[in-house]
């Protein structure tokens, strides 16, 4: 739907604005921490994989907040320059449901997004810097 | 500022690059005219040139609207998530996601719509991607990955320029400055 000026949008699109957008259901994620058992958290680990934090692509993620799913928040966080906390605090969630660009942001399991700099991440949290 | 792995780019015998629209999605010269002025933020900074063609199938950058499962893997999501994608070069294909409620002119700032989307500055951003532009972390910069709603960001940052200019070096007319012959930053409400 293309509008030459914000004065032409029509009134039903106006009406319908407050219908929810694709990733606006991980709101209900907040406070969920690592070990913790949620619905819907298979998707969370979707969203994850389609933007290359987590990079297998099961054919069904579980929908526990495990490792993967801590290590993949960490390096999103690092990423986007949020406190590195490998949880779903406000902050993050914020950032998530945000509309964005569809293209990864880590390819091959390797982000040289923040800083310029390859990245990887143990669990711990730890920064390693890699040759490549 | 980040590359695609392996660092692809134009070569140097195809920096006169030519781009059309998908005919399907009968484009205004209203809407083509926004990439024109996408492109041009990009051409300032670097040698490279893009000029629109009508013959879709022999150009180096086609630009399509597409709704939903569109065939190359990338499925858009309507309304919101996902609003484009891009891919590294040489393929030149620019996607958005033709359930978005795009803006073409105007301030989009003060859309009463909630999901409305300034159609330019995604645009900006997927070009740097044609051009071999990864994602960046910088806020301020073209490349960063999300754009909220009713926001305008159209002019390329610094971040933006080291990185485009290292893969393609510098327009040697290019100033130092990407703002001193645009009418962008509508918010400053001050100087153009």
């Amino acid at each position: 739907r293309f509008f030459p000026n914000i004065t032409d949008i029509p009134p039903w699109i106006k009406n319908n604005a407050t219908s929810k957008a694709p990733w606006d259901a991980f709101n209900k994620f907040a406070g969920c921490r690592p070990g913790e058992k949620r619905e819907g958290l298979s998707q969370l680990k979707q969203y994850f994989n389609h933007f290359g934090y987590i990079p297998n692509s099961p054919s069904n993620f579980s929908e526990d907040f495990d490792d993967e799913l801590e290590k993949a928040l960490k390096s999103y966080q690092q990423n986007f320059k949020l406190n590195v906390t490998g949880q779903l605090d406000d902050q993050t969630l914020q950032q998530i449901v945000r509309p964005r660009c569809g293209n990864a942001d880590v390819i091959n399991g390797t982000s040289s997004m923040n800083s310029g700099r390859s990245s990887s991440f143990h669990t711990t949290g730890h920064l390693h810097t890699t040759a490549h | 500022f980040s590359f695609f792995p392996g660092t692809p780019r134009w070569p140097s015998n195809r920096q006169d690059l030519t781009y059309s629209f998908l005919p399907a999605n009968g484009l205004t010269d209203e809407v083509k005219a926004v990439f024109t002025s996408a492109f041009q933020k990009w051409s300032t900074v670097t040698p490279l040139t893009f000029t629109q063609v009508d013959s879709y199938s022999s150009a180096d950058i086609t630009i399509g609207f597409y709704t939903g499962d569109h065939g190359d893997g990338e499925p858009f999501d309507g309304v919101l998530g996902t609003l484009a994608h891009a891919f590294s070069p040489t393929s030149g294909r620019l996607h958005l996601d033709g359930d978005e409620n795009w803006v073409v002119s105007g301030d989009v700032t003060k859309a009463s719509v909630s999901t409305a989307v300034d159609l330019e500055s995604v645009a900006v951003h997927e070009i740097g991607h044609l051009l071999g532009l990864g994602h960046s972390s910088v806020e301020d910069a073209i490349m960063y990955p999300s754009i909220t709603s009713r926001t305008r960001k159209v002019e390329l940052a610094d971040d933006d320029i080291q990185g485009i200019q290292l893969l393609y070096g510098t327009n040697p007319n290019y100033n130092g400055s990407t703002t001193s012959n645009t009418q962008e930053r509508e918010s400053s409400g001050g100087d153009p």
